[in-house]
């Protein structure tokens, strides 16, 4: 067990590492085993330098920054072990548009090999135009909700017009 | 395998036979606050062997059966299956010779539930070892429910180690 | 103690009844002191019914549910002891559009009298629209913090702009 | 008292002299993600007396020192002021005989802060007092710091009564 995690932790490492480039288009962030000798005992920390600053702790970054770094580490994981689908349920709440795009842009990256399949909930409208496809839950029934498909380019349109 | 359909019916908001396909590539989920799209993870979780309430925002497992509203009565089962390509036959070998297959959990208020495998009832860990043989399952990282990110960042470094090893 | 406590109680139970309704556009929640007969001792459990929903405690609600139901609360605190300045760092952000714009009348409502100075740190176009004034925050100078003044005029044009 | 202005220099990634005006109405605060906004929001609490470093995302409490980027070396002091209107004279007697209260912290690496109104050094006591007679402060319910709302929503019964006795 001990060996598992630890070729584990390298793998994830690894991934890790390049992920955040890739995220934060440069800076650097690492992993690290710490408090106890045992693996078995110890605790992951995470080591996370935005381009242009200085090397931190996780708890340290801003709420978006540390929302970038966790999900690097998440799809550090999956691609240590790459499954057959991912859901994200609105994991980029809290990144600004810049962040968003280069998020959207790894998400095509990682499902281009065509063996993972996405599902992508989100209130975000950059997000919702980097979809192949959309699907609408709605509640015009009071406490009943209803799946429906919905036209990307239609609900575009639709978000610029109440936007104007 | 592959995930390609998601069906849910009387499963929390969606008391209505709903159907869910799962494309290719990236496929988006919206709507406004409390519609139910969480509950569309949770039920895809549900299917696939999820059995703690507390993961299911719920404090018994009744709770996830369409608990009725001021227009509709409560149901008293709710169902989920999920249609899965095994054209790559990767599943288990008693479950391996079918090109398709139809994975489903009914619950009926107040009994349990029932698990099946193309129609025939097989254990809840049969079905939970079917998806983690696809590096796949209710607690897999692939699956990032609503407020996961926020917990991993005030994870203490303990606690994360162990969805390290989990994931291993 | 035991006296403050419960008359706070009261007070706020009051105003986050008409708060939640006023988020919400109807339903009804209310607070409960739980756990214990000593006051001293007990838990704050919180009951909130969404419009059409059936009563459920705020665990049981949606991600976005539970967020404008705690935002309930905290004005209702702050109603009770009102204070000369309100600060909300990110708090719309698992809003959809229609409660962010429910949660920004509020806001007007809540700084009309003119006591109460609000600071509302936001990703959301629609809540930066409707702030009497905008500052930008930057780091043009990596690692370097800069505060500017923003037009909003000018804003709201380069944002439809950007989505184009 | 009615809250005009804050002033930072050397705080957190506000190395250079930064004034915000504090006007009526609704303020907005905008920009990318990690560029300082919530360190704008640190600066506000950590003058009105906020004396514990966790609270300010920092180890120790010289941590919101400016501490240096590739371009520029780390600074050794971070002062932070606040100008209130006091011709409501709603402030604590000894500081009361004036329109304008300048409140003020300023913390040197390794030595500590030392805080002043109007000038004359007081105790942080002092200063936690003031704003508290004002129904303000660090701690106040109406600074709602980022992630504060995900914290009551995940917090246990009892500390939530607790939320509420500090605001009583
Ligand atoms: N057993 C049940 N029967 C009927 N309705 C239920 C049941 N369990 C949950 N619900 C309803 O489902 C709603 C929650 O849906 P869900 O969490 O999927 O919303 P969401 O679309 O993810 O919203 P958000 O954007 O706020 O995260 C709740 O309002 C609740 O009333
Ligand atoms: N002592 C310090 N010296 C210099 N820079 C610091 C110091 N402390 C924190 N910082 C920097 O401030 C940044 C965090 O800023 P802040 O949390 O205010 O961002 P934000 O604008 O709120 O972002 P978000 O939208 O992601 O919440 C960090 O990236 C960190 O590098
Ligand atoms: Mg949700
Ligand atoms: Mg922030």
């Amino acid at each position: 067990a001990r060996e598992r995690l630890l070729s584990a932790f390298d793998t994830v490492n690894a991934h890790f590492q390049k992920l955040f480039s890739r995220l934060f288009n440069g800076g650097s962030a690492y992993l690290k085993l710490i408090e106890a000798d045992d693996p078995l005992e110890s605790g992951l920390e995470i080591y996370a330098q935005p381009p242009g600053k200085k090397p931190a702790v996780l708890s340290l970054l801003s709420g978006g920054e540390q929302t970038l770094t966790s999900i690097a580490l998440i799809f550090a994981m999956f691609l240590t072990n790459p499954a057959p689908i991912c859901v994200l349920d609105e994991v980029d709440a809290p990144l600004d548009e810049s962040n968003v795009d280069r998020f959207c842009t790894l998400l095509e990256d990682l499902a281009k090999d065509g063996k993972t399949r996405f599902m992508v909930i989100t209130h975000h409208r950059m997000t919702m135009a980097r979809m192949d496809r959309l699907y609408g839950v709605t509640m015009s029934e009071k406490g009943v909700s209803q799946l429906v498909s919905v036209d990307l380019a239609q609900h575009a349109l639709q978000l610029d017009q109440q936007a104007a | 395998v592959q995930f390609n359909k998601l069906r849910l019916s009387g499963f929390k908001s969606f008391v209505e036979a709903t159907e869910l396909d799962i494309g290719k590539g990236l496929t988006g989920i919206i709507g406004p606050n409390g519609c139910g799209k969480s509950n569309l993870v949770e039920a895809l979780r549900w299917v696939m062997g999820e059995n703690s309430p507390k993961r299911m925002r719920s404090s018994g497992m009744d709770d996830v059966i369409f608990s009725g509203t001021e227009q509709r009565p409560q149901r008293n089962t709710a169902e989920v299956s999920l249609h899965l390509d095994n054209t790559d036959r990767t599943a288990p070998a008693e479950m391996n010779d079918a090109d398709e297959l139809h994975v489903s959990r009914k619950i009926e208020r107040e009994v349990g539930s029932v698990y099946k495998v193309n129609g025939k009832s097989v254990r809840m860990r049969d079905v939970q070892i079917l998806f983690a043989d696809s590096s796949i399952g209710a607690h897999s990282p692939a699956m990032v429910s609503q407020g996961r990110v926020a917990d991993m960042i005030n994870a203490k470094p303990t606690q994360r180690r162990m969805v390290l090893e989990e994931a291993a």
